[in-house]
Order: C-alpha cells, then structure tokens, then sequence
C-alpha cells in the first residue's frame, strides 16, 4: 500500500520534537520533516509495516546532504594552497559574545603549528576588556607572535598590520582575532565587514557556540550576509551539547562545519564528523 | 517575526464567532511554536500546553470576564508562572554586614562582565563594592575583571598568578573586611556540568565561603541544555537568582525559564549590552511579552 500522509504525520510531529530536543532550531527542524515527507510521497510500504524505521533512514540521508555540503577544498588545503604560492594565508574569525573564538584561534594555532605552518595572532578584539592580554598569554603559550596596538585603535588597522607583518617575516599565517559582536548591531557589523575589507581573507570563520539554541540562525543568516562565511567551527561540544546548531547552520547557509570545540585546553580541537554526528541524533 | 503569529493567533481568538475546541487547539498549536522558537524546554513547553488547554476548555471564567478574555489571560498566566511569579523581589544587599554574592555559569554566559556592572549598580546606591577574581584558568581573567573594576571605581581583588581559588577569596574576603566594604562580588571560572573537577571545586568555594547570595547567568541565546545545566548548578551551589545576559541581541531568552524552572530562582536582573550600566531590573511582564511574541 502507499504511504499515507495521515500515517506519517504523528511520526514526523515526534521527529520533529525529538530534533528541537537535540538544538535543532525549530523552523529548521519543520523543513527538515517536510523533506522527509516529499521524499516519502508515494512510497510503498507493507500492509503492517511500521514506518519509523524508514522514516529513520531518510532523516539520515536528510541530515547528512545538509551537513556534508560539498566545499571547494578542505580546511588545511586552502592555508597549503595559498602559503605555496609564497604568500601568508589570512583567516578571520568571527562570531558573537562569548561563543570561544579566541581561544578557538589558539587551537587552530596549535594544530597549524603541528601542521609545520608558522603562525601569527592579530588582537583585533581592540574593545573588550582584557582581550589583548588574553590573546598575548595565549600566544606566548604556542610560542607565536600577537600582533596588537592599544585599546580603541583600530581593529582593521591591527588586522591589517599583522599581514604586513607576516609577508615582511615569511610567516605562514595570520588568524585574526576579532570583538564578539551581536548579529543585530549594525555599526557592529559594518566594523566586521571594513576588517574583511582591507584583509581580503582567505578564510572566514564563524565560531558557533553549540549549546545555542534558534538564534543560531540568525546569527548564521547575518554574519553570512555581512562577510561570507567559509567553514564553522562549534565550541563547547563537550558540555553535554547535542550540536542540532551544526544542522540549523549548514542548512541555513550551505557551509560545513570543519571543526568542533571539545574542551579549554589548547589540544581540544577535532575535525567534525558528519557521520558520526548524524549516528548519534538519529538513535 | 513568529511573535506576529501569536499576537494574530489571539487576535484570532477575539474575532471568532465562537471559542470552541479547534480554535484552542490552533491557539496551543501557535503556543507551543512560539515557545519552541523562543528556547523553551521541550518538556516544560509540552506541560504547559497541557495545562492552557485544559483551563481553557474546562475552566470557568470569572464574572464579567469573556471566554476569549479569560483564554488570553490563561496563556500569559501559565508563562509567568513558569516565570516564578510577577513579584520581583528587589534584590537588596543587608545592612550592617559584609554581604558576599558569587556568580556562577557557563563558559562565557557573562559572569565577568555581569559581576562588573552588578558592582557598579549597587556602588552607584551606596554600597561600598569590591570585586575578587576566583577564575585561575581563563588566560587574561584578572585583567579583565581589573580593567572593568578600574572603569567602574570598584577595587578589584586577585592573584593573577595564584592556582587555588579558595585560598584567593579568602584573602580577597579578609582584605575587603578590613577596608570595611558592604558587598563582594565574586567572579568565578565558566564551567559546565559535565567538568567533574570544575563542579566539585565551586561546590568547594560555596562550602567554605558561604556567599549570601549565588547567581546564575545564563545567555539569553542557550537552547534546550539551558535547563540540566541550570539543575546541575542548583544541586552543587543552590543558586539563589538568575541573571539573563545578552538580552540586547534578538534571542527571546526561553532558556531563562528552563533556567527559573529548574532551579525555583527568579530572575533579578538582566543584561543588555557590553557596558557597565547595561543591566536593567527584571520585568517580568516585558519578558513574556517579548518571549511570546
Ligand atoms: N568547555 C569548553 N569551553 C570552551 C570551548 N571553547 C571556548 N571555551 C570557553 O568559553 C569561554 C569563552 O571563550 P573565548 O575564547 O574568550 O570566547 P570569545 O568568543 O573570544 O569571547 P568574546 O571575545 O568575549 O566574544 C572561555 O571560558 C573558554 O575557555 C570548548 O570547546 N569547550
Ligand atoms: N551584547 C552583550 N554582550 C555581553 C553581555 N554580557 C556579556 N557580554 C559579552 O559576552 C562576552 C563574554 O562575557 P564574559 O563576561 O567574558 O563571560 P564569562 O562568563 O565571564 O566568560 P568565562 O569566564 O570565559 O566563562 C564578552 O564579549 C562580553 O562583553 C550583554 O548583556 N550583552
Ligand atoms: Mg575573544
Ligand atoms: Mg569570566
């Protein structure tokens, strides 16, 4: 017999609750489920045969077309691709208040470095109290140069700064460090896109928080639309998160999601594993 | 945004020829959206559309009010319950003593920046404040607590080299008794509840320091984890009062009442940008409304 829609409802409406439980924002959570039920159209299925398990299998396709979006080359190939050509690969990072960008640039450091690159840290947080010195501790920590000026100075000028330093010095990479900056503030984030502007990135990173809830979107939304974003990174993947904000961000704006934050300590940075991901929501 | 959806959906509900069952299902259907959207805790959502949907079949309304009237006052009643109640208690430090408040939360919820402008606040009032960094992890924590102290003409107390927390507000304490100050505010490392040895030591500092008051900020952004993280808090420290930061961007802050449901603590403040006097007193009614939309 066919599939009927009136069958498949009161499985999708669980579905649909059980991805919001795992941080999957809502409004992304009801496309995903009318996916599964354009895909399920016309399926047949047996007489007493129970739906779930079908419906399983296609939220598992489902989830992993969103977060295995197809991207031009990996993480590490772009910083190779663009040191060989003699020239400092610049990687922004950009995100909210408090979503661990600075000390996600530190890991990423760490992991350039184990990589052979050498590396240099912008402290383009000009703003926020104790950002310099947080990214100076940082630094010396990896035994790498902070690049920074004063407090109110401009951030565009320090990022700026900081790969005038790198091609002068032959050093592999410059991650910026930029302030946390709310989606909404637009002066916020003009200032963002004027940094991007006179950097010309190789790379932007948006640093998600994983324990976000539906303003994950938003900021996804926003944050695209100022600077483009090129991979995300989810920190506090360790903190009980379900991570539904991996799906929320990828489905929103077709970029992968590289790495995961999964501790405070400079070693706790993986590359995302969209199938393994996907095992663990799907259960 | 969804909040349109809400208000037309009562706005439904007023122009209906009749209430009958289909319109308060539709109403609990756009309910519980909202909530959903808002960041409200699956289970407390599902309770709660329960609940609305029984009183609002089921329950008389009182004299001279409308079966619509009386629906639309159940559903904001039932939030606010969620809520803790209308009262706000007027969050006063005591006279005649040294009153120590400690704020707790996770990574980068805004305990800092939160226990800089809570100083500020009650410095401006009167009281003579002082500040202790207990964060000997996060690299920078005591400049930056200094650097916000400085700003706000609050002294701030800390061992920026120091590995034992306790021993840090111990001294910080005895120094600010001996200066006489009537409210210490302590900013503690961010943590979660998985962070066994994290959570074991603020269970520490809570025993030995015994602060009157413990505060929990939680970002107005978090999403279901809001309200396990928040009990986990509760059972180590006994929070007395949350605080919602981030209030300024466009998150409607429904973990806050995960949060408020899971700890039985109402909210006394909330923040609303990076500066110092960017902390506003709890309203509840502004907060429904904003969290329905
Ligand atoms: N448990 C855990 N904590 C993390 C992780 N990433 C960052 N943090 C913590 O999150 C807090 C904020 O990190 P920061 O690097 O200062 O965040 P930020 O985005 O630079 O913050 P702003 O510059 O103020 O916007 C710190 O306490 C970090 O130790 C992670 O993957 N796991
Ligand atoms: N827009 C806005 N930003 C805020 C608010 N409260 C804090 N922040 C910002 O959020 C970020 C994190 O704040 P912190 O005070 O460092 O947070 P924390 O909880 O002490 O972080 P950890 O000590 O690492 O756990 C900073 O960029 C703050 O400026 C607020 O109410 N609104
Ligand atoms: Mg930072
Ligand atoms: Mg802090």
């Amino acid at each position: 017999k066919e599939l009927s829609s009136k069958e498949l409802q009161p499985v999708l409406e669980e579905l649909k609750l059980s991805l919001v439980r795992n941080d999957v924002a809502y409004t992304v959570a009801e496309e995903i489920c009318s996916e599964i039920a354009e895909k399920l159209s016309g399926v047949k299925v047996g007489r007493f045969e129970d739906v779930r398990p079908l419906v399983k299998k296609t939220l598992r396709q489902v989830l992993l077309e969103t977060l295995k979006t197809s991207y031009e080359k990996g993480f590490l190939e772009t910083v190779k691709a663009k040191v060989s050509k003699g020239e400092p690969a610049v990687i922004l990072f950009v995100g909210v208040n408090g979503s661990g960008k600075t000390l996600t640039i530190a890991k990423v450091g760490r992991m350039l470095l184990r990589n052979g690159f050498t590396v240099c840290i912008a402290c383009s947080d000009t703003f926020r109290a104790g950002a310099i010195e947080q990214v100076e501790i940082l630094a010396k920590r990896l035994g790498v140069r902070a690049i920074k000026q004063t407090y109110g100075s401009d951030a565009a000028a320090v990022a700026y700064d900081a790969v005038q330093y790198a091609r002068a010095h032959g050093i592999n990479v410059v991650l910026i460090d930029t302030a946390g900056r709310m989606q909404t503030r637009r002066n916020l984030m003009e200032e963002m896109r004027k940094i991007a502007r006179v950097t010309n990135p190789d790379l932007v990173v948006f640093v998600g928080d994983s324990l976000t809830g539906n303003d994950a979107v938003n900021q996804a939304e926003e944050f695209m639309k100022y600077v483009g974003i090129d991979f995300v990174i989810l920190t506090k993947m360790d903190a009980d998160a379900k991570g539904g904000a991996a799906i929320s961000i990828s489905k929103l704006i077709g970029r992968p999601v590289a790495y995961i934050g999964t501790g405070q300590d400079l070693e706790d940075l993986e590359p995302f594993d969209p199938e393994r991901f996907v095992d663990k929501i799907v259960v | 945004g969804l909040g349109k959806s809400l208000r037309s959906t009562l706005a439904k509900v007023f122009k209906a020829s009749r209430v009958d069952k289909e319109l308060v299902k539709g109403l609990v259907n756009d309910l519980v959206r909202a909530l959903l959207q808002a960041d409200v805790q699956v289970d407390l959502v599902i309770d709660l559309a329960k609940r609305v949907e029984d009183r609002a079949l089921n329950e008389k309304p009182p004299p001279g009010v409308t079966r619509r009237e009386h629906i639309v006052k159940v559903v904001y009643d039932e939030v606010v319950k969620l809520l803790g109640g209308e009262n706000v208690s007027s969050p006063v430090p005591k006279l005649g003593k040294m009153n120590v408040y400690m704020l707790v939360g996770l990574q980068g919820s805004g305990k800092t920046t939160t226990a800089c402008k809570l100083a500020s606040f009650y410095q401006r009032r009167g009281f003579r404040t002082g500040l202790i960094c207990a964060d000997v992890y996060r690299p920078g924590a005591y400049q930056q607590l200094k650097q916000l102290g400085d700003k706000a003409g609050v002294p701030v107390y800390g061992e920026p080299d120091g590995k034992d927390p306790v021993k840090i507000v111990l001294d910080g304490l005895e120094l600010f008794r001996r200066s006489k100050r009537d409210l210490v505010i302590i900013d503690t490392a961010g943590r979660h509840k998985d962070e066994e040895s994290l959570m074991k030591e603020v269970k520490e500092l809570y025993e030995v320091i015994k602060p009157d008051e413990v505060i929990l900020t939680v970002d107005a952004t978090i999403g279901q984890q809001a309200y396990s993280q928040a009990k986990a808090f509760h059972e180590a420290v006994g929070v007395g009062s949350i605080i919602v930061t981030k209030m300024d961007g466009s998150a409607r802050g429904g973990g806050a009442l995960s949060a408020v449901a899971a700890t039985g603590a109402p909210v006394k403040f909330i923040g609303v940008g990076e500066k110092l006097d960017d902390l506003e007193v709890f309203n509840p009614r502004r907060f429904v409304a904003r969290l329905l939309g």
